[in-house]
C-alpha cells in the first residue's frame, strides 16, 4: 500500500460528508446508500464513524460533474477517468468528485428504483411480462397519463406487482422546487419548451421548470435519467428515439453500425441523418459503490496500491462480493489504528447543583424562586467528578424530553436536566425511582403531554403515565392502538391540540392523547414528512420548538418547516457541555 | 457474403476524437499519472525516457515489464481508472 507525502491523514475520527449533487442516471436513495456502504467499508476496519450532512462544510465534500467542473482537474467524457479525490485536509482536500459522463449504476446495468405504486420503492424487472407483451425497459401502455413504468417482478399479468419509473412527469431533483414534476410547456427566456433542456445551463445537465413560466416564477428542478437515456454524444440523458433513420436504413433498437469500438448507440430524434443528435446505449455502467469505495480510500489518506486484487489499485474492475484487501486494511490501519478510539481527554471541572423539587406536579415548574435567587456567580471549585454521574461522558441517552421548559436526559435510571430558556449548568445526576417510582431503570422515550402535565413514559412495548408521583401502568402499548411493528418507541414530538407523534423504526403514529388512542391512517413512513433525518435516530424530541432526531453523538435539527437545518454535536450542542 | 455491403465508418459529432496514435496516448498517459514530466518528455531522448516511464508504469501496475508500448500495456492504458496521478504528489 501507499499513503500520500507526509503520510497526509485526518486529525480526527469522527469525519462528515456531504452529497452536493446527484448524478440523474440512479434514484437519489440508491446513491446515498452506495456511498453510506463505501464508507462502511473504511469505517468497519478503523474507528473511523462518517456522518451525513446536509448543509454546510464537511471533512468530505462530494459531487457529481463532467469536463472541467471547477477543481483545474477536468474529467474526459464516457470511459477513462472515472473520478478522482484529494487527500485529506481543509478545503478541496479531501473531497472526492465523479464523472457525470458515466454512466453510473451499482455495476450491473442500468438500476431502474420506482416510486409509488404498490412495489414499496423496488426496482424494475426486466423483462415483464404485460398483457402478455414482454417488455425490457419501462413502458406507458396501458396508461393515459404518459407516466413511464414497470413490473417489479417478472410478471406484472401473475404478480400485479408495479411502481413508476424515474420521469420529469413525476419529479425532480435539486433545483428550488422540492421535487415537484415539470410542467410542460413552459417559458424560459420567451421560448416554449416542451421537454426538459440543457439550455441555460453549461454543465449539460437538464432541466425544467416546475410552473408553466421559468421567465416569471423561476421554479425549477432538474430532470432525472429515463430508463432509456442516453449517455455522452451530444444529448446526455435525452431518451433513444425508435424506430430512428441513419444512413438511410431504420433501426429500432440501439445499434454499433457506423462505429469501430463496437459500441451501441441510438439517435435521440427520429432521424440521425438530418439532426445529428445521438448518444451511447446503456451498459452496465460503473458500481458507483465500488468507485465510491475507491475514492475515499484516498480522501482518508491512502495512495494507488500496485496490489492488482486492492481497492485502491487504480484500475476500474467489477467485483461482484466486494471485500477489501489485506492490503487496503494494512494501509488504513497504518494511518488509523484498528478501532481502539481516540483517548478520553480529562473533563473539566463543573459545579453541580442540589436536586430539584418534583417536576411533574400539574402545573408545577422546575424551577422554584428560591433557585433563581441562586442563580448568582457558582464558584468553580474543582470537584472530582463521577464519570458515572457526568453526562457529559455519556456516549448517548435512552430517552431526551422537554419537561416543564427543562431538557431531561435519562440513561440506565439515571437522569440529569438542563433548563431550556436559559443558559444554565446541568443539573444531576437524579435517580428515576426517586422521582417515578415504579419506572424501570431503562426507558425508550418520554413526553410531557402539554395541557395535563403529564408525563408518559414508554420501554419496549408498556408505557407509565405519572400525574406527580402517582403512576397509571405498566400497560401495552395495543391499547393505544399500536400494532406490533413497533418494538420500541425511539421518540415523541408534541404537536398541540393534545397530539403527539410517537416514532418508532422508519415509522410514526399520531397519538390522540386525551382518548390515549392513536388517529386513524398511522402508522406513516417517517421519511415522507421528515426527509433528510436519520430513519434510525435514537431519541426524537421536540426542543425549542424544533423537531430534533439523534444517532450516535450527531442531532439533525428540522424545522416546523420540515427542513433540516442544522447537523451538530448533542453533546456540545444540546448538553452544552465544555 | 453477410456484410454484402462495406461498413460505414461515421463520426459522430460531439465525441472526443481519438485521433491520437499509441505512442501518443502513451505519452500523455506517461504524463497525466506522474511516471514522466513534461520536462522529461522535451528533454530526454524520447526512446529512453519512454521506455524507462513504461518501465516504471508496468512495474506499478503489476504488468509485465518490458519498457515496451506492448498490446497488454495498451489495454491498460485505455481501460476505465481513477484519476488520481500514480506517482507523485
Amino acid at each position: 500500500f501507499l499513503t500520500f507525502e507526509g503520510d497526509l491523514k485526518w486529525d480526527h475520527m469522527d469525519l462528515t460528508y456531504r452529497v452536493m449533487n446527484y448524478s440523474p442516471d440512479l434514484d437519489r436513495a440508491v446513491i446515498d446508500d452506495a456511498f453510506k456502504r463505501a464508507f462502511k467499508v473504511w469505517s468497519d476496519v478503523t474507528p473511523l464513524t462518517f456522518t451525513q450532512i446536509y448543509s454546510g462544510e464537511a471533512d468530505i465534500m462530494i459531487m457529481f460533474g463532467s469536463r472541467e467542473h471547477g477543481d483545474g482537474y477536468p474529467f474526459d467524457g464516457k470511459d477513462g477517468l472515472l473520478a478522482h479525490a484529494f487527500p485529506p485536509g481543509q478545503g478541496i482536500q479531501g473531497d472526492a468528485h465523479f464523472d457525470d459522463d458515466e454512466f453510473w449504476t451499482l455495476g450491473n446495468g442500468l438500476v431502474v428504483k420506482t416510486r409509488h405504486g404498490n412495489a414499496n420503492g423496488a426496482d424494475c424487472h426486466f423483462p415483464f411480462i404485460f398483457e402478455g407483451h414482454s417488455y425490457s425497459q419501462c413502458t406507458t401502455e396501458g396508461r393515459t397519463d404518459g407516466l413511464p413504468w414497470c413490473a417489479t417482478t417478472a410478471s406484472y399479468d401473475r404478480d400485479k406487482k408495479y411502481g413508476f419509473c424515474p420521469s420529469e412527469l413525476l419529479y425532480t431533483n435539486g433545483g428550488n422546487s422540492n421535487g415537484s414534476p415539470c410542467v410542460f410547456p413552459f417559458i424560459f427566456d420567451g421560448i416554449s419548451y416542451d421537454a426538459c433542456t440543457t439550455d441555460g445551463r453549461s454543465d449539460g445537465y437538464r432541466w425544467c421548470a416546475t410552473t408553466t413560466n421559468f421567465d416569471q416564477d423561476k421554479k425549477y428542478g432538474f430532470c432525472p435519467n429515463r430508463d432509456t437515456a442516453v449517455i455522452g454524444g451530444n444529448s446526455q440523458g435525452d431518451p433513444c428515439v425508435f424506430p430512428f433513420t441513419f444512413l438511410g436504413q431504420t433501426y429500432s433498437a440501439c445499434t454499433s453500425q457506423g462505429r469501430q469500438d463496437g459500441k451501441l448507440w441510438c439517435a435521440t430524434t427520429s432521424n440521425y441523418d438530418t439532426d445529428k443528435k445521438w448518444g451511447f446505449c446503456p451498459d452496465r455502467g460503473y458500481s458507483i459503490f465500488l468507485v465510491a469505495a475507491h475514492e475515499f480510500g484516498h480522501s482518508l489518506g491512502l495512495d494507488h496500491s500496485s496490489v492488482r486484487e486492492a481497492l485502491m489499485y487504480p484500475m476500474y474492475s467489477y467485483v461482484q462480493d466486494f471485500q477489501l484487501d489485506p492490503d487496503d486494511i494494512q494501509g488504513i490501519q497504518y494511518l488509523y489504528g484498528r478501532g481502539s478510539g481516540p483517548e478520553p481527554t480529562a473533563p473539566a471541572p463543573v459545579t453541580t447543583k442540589e436536586p430539584q423539587p418534583l417536576p411533574t406536579e400539574a402545573g408545577s415548574t422546575s424551577t422554584t424562586e428560591e433557585d433563581e435567587d441562586e442563580t448568582s456567580e457558582p464558584t468553580i471549585v474543582p470537584i472530582p467528578v463521577d464519570p458515572s454521574q457526568d453526562a457529559c461522558a455519556e456516549k448517548n441517552f435512552d430517552a431526551i424530553t422537554e419537561i416543564n421548559g427543562d431538557l431531561y436526559f435519562f440513561k440506565d435510571g439515571k437522569y440529569w436536566t438542563r433548563s431550556s430558556f436559559w443558559t444554565s449548568d446541568i443539573q444531576g445526576a437524579f435517580t428515576v425511582a426517586d422521582t417515578w417510582p415504579g419506572l424501570p431503570a431503562v426507558i425508550d422515550a418520554a413526553f410531557q403531554d402539554v395541557l395535563t402535565k403529564r408525563v408518559f413514559f414508554f420501554a419496549g412495548r408498556l408505557f407509565w403515565v405519572f400525574s406527580g408521583k402517582s403512576m397509571l401502568g405498566p400497560r401495552r402499548i395495543e391499547k393505544l392502538g399500536i400494532g406490533k411493528e413497533a418494538g420500541r418507541i425511539s421518540g415523541a414530538l408534541q404537536r398541540g391540540r393534545g397530539k403527539v407523534l410517537l416514532f418508532s423504526g422508519e415509522s410514526y403514529w399520531r397519538l390522540d392523547v386525551k382518548i390515549q388512542r392513536v388517529d386513524k391512517g398511522y402508522p406513516r413512513a417517517t421519511d415522507d414528512v421528515f426527509t433528510g433525518v436519520p430513519l434510525d435516530a435514537r431519541n426524537v424530541f421536540l426542543y425549542q420548538d424544533n423537531y430534533h432526531f439523534c444517532r450516535g453523538s450527531f442531532y439533525w435539527r428540522m424545522t416546523p418547516r420540515y427542513q433540516v437545518d442544522r447537523v451538530g454535536y448533542v453533546k456540545y450542542d444540546i448538553l452544552q457541555c465544555p | 457474403p453477410l456484410q454484402s455491403k462495406p461498413q460505414a465508418v461515421v463520426t459522430f459529432p460531439g465525441e472526443l476524437l481519438s485521433t491520437l496514435s499509441d505512442r501518443e496516448l502513451a505519452e500523455s498517459y506517461l504524463q497525466r499519472f506522474g511516471y514522466t514530466t513534461e520536462m522529461e518528455v522535451r528533454t530526454g531522448s524520447r526512446h529512453v525516457s519512454l521506455a524507462e516511464a513504461l518501465r516504471k508504469m508496468q512495474k506499478q501496475l503489476g504488468l509485465e515489464v518490458t519498457g515496451k508500448l506492448d498490446a497488454s500495456t495498451l489495454e491498460a492504458m485505455r481501460a476505465p481508472r481513477c484519476g488520481v496521478p500514480d506517482v507523485g504528489t
